[in-house]
């Protein structure tokens, strides 16, 4: 990363005074980063062409959503979300009982002094239930927080009104 | 016939997006 000066870049702090005018931006002139980059910008991209094509691209985003082997499942939820099709709440609400595993397993390494893994484990996990309390909320138009019991019964009244969905 | 159209449209759209959904994943 690389440090760059600049007068409109300007977070305010909470009494409302400036507290910096530079920002931190990724090194693109590394040819490695420039291509993580555009890597990156590219799955964005494609994304939002999911999010085009809406409904039709919904059956196959489940699925590749609840493939652990993916790498980027959050994409696949966050499309989700966006598309805003309820009948996805039960892959999403999976992906966030993933987060909360994990969480709960960097629990219980932290205890086993394994404290580095724990941490970046508890940083997956924080990640993984941020994406799904997104996309919850895109579908649910509701805001739960983080209570996971609160959007598994708003789903368990959904599925009393459309009936079972089932996860492929 | 307008049936087998839209068939063929649905199918280059699933086409698409498993490509999409791969292209993300790569």
């Amino acid at each position: 990363a690389v440090v760059v000066k600049d007068e409109n870049w300007r977070p305010y702090t909470p009494d409302g005074k400036y507290n910096q005018d530079f920002k931190v931006i990724p090194d693109d002139s590394s040819p490695e980063v420039s291509q993580a980059l555009k890597i990156e910008q590219n799955r964005q991209k494609w994304t939002n062409e999911l999010v085009m094509i809406g409904l039709p691209a919904v059956p196959e985003l489940i699925k590749a959503s609840l493939d652990t082997g993916r790498k980027y499942r959050y994409f696949y939820i966050t499309a989700l979300g966006l598309i805003k099709d309820v009948k996805a709440t039960p892959a999403i609400l999976k992906y966030y009982q993933e987060g909360i595993d994990q969480e709960k397993l960097a629990k219980s390494m932290e205890k086993m002094a394994a404290v580095e893994d724990a941490e970046a484990l508890r940083k997956e996990a924080i990640f993984r239930k941020g994406v799904a309390i997104e996309a919850l909320k895109n579908i649910s138009g509701k805001d739960f927080g983080d209570d996971y019991a609160k959007w598994e019964q708003w789903w368990k009244d959904m599925e009393k009104k459309i009936g079972p969905v089932e996860l492929p | 016939s307008s049936t087998a159209m839209k068939a063929k449209v649905d199918a280059e759209i699933q086409k698409r997006v498993k490509e999409l959904i791969e292209l993300i994943n790569q």
